[in-house]
């Protein structure tokens, strides 16, 4: 079974700006 | 072929042919005859009679009686000597110089000076190794070593005293009146020169850039009245100390280009300047350093067993410069001890033999690739830090992530909403 990547829309990054990738 | 390489393609010792060093060189000379015209006597030897006075005329304007400088290192042959004279000196004796530069380092075995006044009572060889700007006495003849030299009559050389000047009373007789000579051997003698290649001192001893040789003291002058009217005439009385000369036919340095065993011959650069053609991965005027990226050992002198040729640092062409390390040289067994610098292509280590932090080895190129590290490229969020294990590229994953890269959540997990924990377990 092939797990997905990571959906990077979907994460909350109010607190978390500075982790934000680029081009996210 | 070469003779720096064996059949084989190996590196192994070659020296430059042996030459004499003076010849076609300029002689610096503190006097000559001729300037203006002089009339000179000296005495001969003939069967006839024993000694007699010849006399003759010095005029530096005129070829057929000029005696320049010029004639002491020009093509000799047994019939006709060309000499150099000095002017005629008076009273006390006076020094008269020759100094001759050889324009590079050589390794010499002999200096000598054909005569064809009478050898002088007092004479010294002066050496310099720094293109003249500093002497070192090589050689002293004198009937009176003490009193001229302050230097003990023909001293015991041992391996303590065989780097100095020593002094004879051998090459000071009066006779031949002309065509004596003085010759030098600057091994002869010199307990190490049995094994040269291991003595640092006598290769220091033997290694000249200009010779000057210094004539302090004419034969017993009252012995040799040269005032003479005619051309040829008996010997006077004895007891008036008259003028007297230095006559010199031919001076020559015998030795070879010093290249330090990494050459067989010398050449002359475009401004004329003589220079070594080095090998084995050496350069300089005396092949006596490393060329760059060639310092994984210490230079050498190459020696009859072993070539001691530079070696290239191991950067697996991932570097361009490298520095030598001693301390290393020492632990690997006096084998390898070169530091590479600025490792390219995102390796790191000191022959740039592994990948720096942040990328991993790609086992499926050879080291020297400029691709043999790749990035490990851990997911920004799904890792829990920047590097990877050097072998497989497995970046660390947090809690629930899996992946090569952590860009994936592990089976039993979901995404989540926070980059701090990006999965969840679905329980």
């Amino acid at each position: 079974e092939v797990m997905p990547t990571f959906d990077m829309a979907l994460f909350d990054w109010t607190d978390y700006e500075d982790m934000r990738p680029i081009d996210s | 072929a070469d003779p720096c390489y064996d059949e084989a393609g190996l590196p192994r010792r070659c020296i430059p042919e042996f030459i004499n060093a003076a010849f076609g060189q300029e002689v610096s000379v503190s006097s000559v005859c001729g300037l203006p015209p002089s009339r000179s006597c000296g005495l001969l030897e003939r069967e006839d009679r024993p000694t007699v006075r010849s006399c003759q005329i010095c005029d530096a304007s005129d070829p057929r009686h000029a005696h320049p400088a010029s004639y002491l290192t020009d093509l000799n042959s047994a019939h006709n000597l060309s000499c150099w004279q000095s002017e005629n000196l008076q009273g006390s004796p006076l020094n008269v110089n020759l100094t001759i530069s050889l324009g590079k380092k050589f390794e010499i075995t002999y200096v000598s000076l054909q005569f064809c006044s009478p050898r002088p009572e007092s004479m010294a060889i002066y050496k310099s190794m720094d293109y003249g700007r500093t002497w070192t006495p090589y050689q002293f003849y004198s009937s009176q070593c003490r009193r001229m030299y302050n230097r003990p009559n023909k001293a015991t050389i041992t391996k303590q005293n065989e780097q100095e000047a020593l002094c004879t009373d051998g090459h000071t007789e009066l006779y031949p009146l002309s065509g004596g000579l003085i010759a030098f051997s600057t091994l002869d003698g010199r307990p190490s020169g049995k094994d040269f290649d291991s003595s640092p001192v006598l290769q220091d001893w033997v290694t000249v850039t200009d010779i000057r040789v210094v004539f302090s003291r004419p034969q017993i002058t009252r012995a040799l009245p040269m005032s003479g009217r005619e051309n040829e005439e008996p010997l006077g009385p004895p007891g008036v100390l008259s003028t007297y000369y230095y006559a010199v036919g031919d001076f020559q340095v015998g030795g070879r280009c010093k290249c330090n065993g990494h050459a067989s011959r010398c050449l002359r650069e475009k401004e004329g300047k003589l220079v070594c053609e080095c090998k084995h991965n050496t350069e300089g005027p005396e092949c006596d350093r490393c060329k760059p990226f060639h310092y994984d050992r210490p230079w050498q002198r190459a020696t009859a067993k072993e070539a001691n040729e530079c070696l290239p640092c191991k950067c697996n062409l991932h570097a361009r410069r490298c520095r030598f390390n001693m301390e290393l040289f020492k632990l690997s067994g006096r084998k390898s001890g070169g530091v590479c610098m600025n490792c390219r292509h995102n390796t790191a280590g000191r022959h740039c033999h592994y990948c720096k932090e942040g990328f991993y080895r790609d086992m499926s190129k050879a080291i020297t690739h400029r691709r043999a590290c790749k990035a490990c490229d851990c997911h920004p969020v799904g890792a829990a830090g920047k590097t990877c294990n050097q072998t497989t590229g497995q970046c660390p994953c947090k809690d629930g992530v899996t992946g090569i890269t952590c860009n994936r959540c592990a089976k039993g997990y979901q995404q989540s909403r926070s980059p701090v924990a990006p999965c969840i377990s679905e329980r």
